[in-house]
């Protein structure tokens, strides 16, 4: 049996608004410890892997391993005729068919009820190992958001590159060129405004700007964003939950 | 030109 209530319902729907344009199809793992999910996007380039661990929860209890296999457009539907400030309660059992969602709202004793059918999805769930980066970077989410946002207008690939003191984001297309320049910085009246940059190597990696747009969606659900670069690995962008963490892992370009 | 690698292979199926 899983009964699993969130405090208010905008933040189970932020979590699924910040993937659900670039993966469609997701197996929810739901274990004693809390809800995990991954999923790839169909050109493989883009992997998400989602952790909201039981803290996160007003309530939680899950006696056994549970696989929710959902299509997240179904999902997104029933999310929105919740209102934000609702509690949400999923339930099912241990063999379910469907997840039930359950919109109360406390002060109003106002309850809606809704069954989300389930899917039998067929994907692999992928090891996902600590791996070695070379520049480590943490930055306002809302900032990163309007440089990727910015740039991507003038190309289709948006390169990074990291030196020593110094954050590069650069667009080259056939409209013309644009970079935004920054340097780490520290605010003391509210540090997650601050820039954190740590270099072990200097990077210069080639993204694509279709992907970061859908990873910026993200940055509804925390002020800050992690970003992890390596030439010899995918880019981590992760975006920290009280409890958990919503990831990115996005494959680079690379010279042909 | 930049070609887009794939996420696979760089991930274990468990």
């Amino acid at each position: 049996m899983l009964e699993a209530k969130f405090e208010e319902a905008s933040f189970f729907k932020r979590i699924i608004d910040g993937f659900k344009d670039c993966v469609q199809l997701v197996n929810f793992q739901c274990k004693d410890d809390g809800i995990i999910a991954q999923a790839v996007d169909d050109s493989r380039v883009l992997l998400v892997s989602l952790e909201i661990g039981s803290e996160s929860f007003q309530t939680y209890r899950c006696d056994h391993p549970i696989t929710l296999g959902i299509d997240l457009n179904s999902l997104s539907k029933i999310l929105r005729c919740g209102n934000n400030t609702d509690t949400l309660t999923l339930i099912a059992d241990d063999t379910p068919d469907s997840v039930l969602l359950l919109f109360e709202d406390t002060k109003r004793e106002r309850i809606a009820e809704y069954s989300l059918k389930l899917m039998d999805i067929d994907a692999d769930f992928l090891k996902i190992e600590e791996l070695a980066y070379e520049s480590t970077l943490m930055m306002p989410s809302a900032e990163f958001a309007k440089n990727v946002r910015d740039l991507s207008q003038l190309s289709d690939s948006l390169t990074f590159t990291i030196t020593k003191e110094t954050i590069k984001f650069q667009a080259d297309g056939d409209i013309g060129s644009g970079s935004v320049i920054l340097k780490p910085y520290v605010n003391m009246d509210d540090p997650d405004q601050s820039i954190k940059l740590e270099m072990e190597q200097p990077v210069d990696l080639t993204f694509g700007s279709k992907y970061l747009l859908d990873i910026v969606k993200g940055s509804a659900l925390s002020n800050k964003v992690g970003i992890r670069l390596s030439s010899e690995a995918p880019a981590l962008f992760q975006f920290d939950l009280s409890s958990g963490f919503l990831q990115f892992f996005l494959a680079p370009k690379f010279n042909d | 030109k930049k070609k887009q690698r794939s996420i696979e292979g760089f991930f274990k199926k468990s």
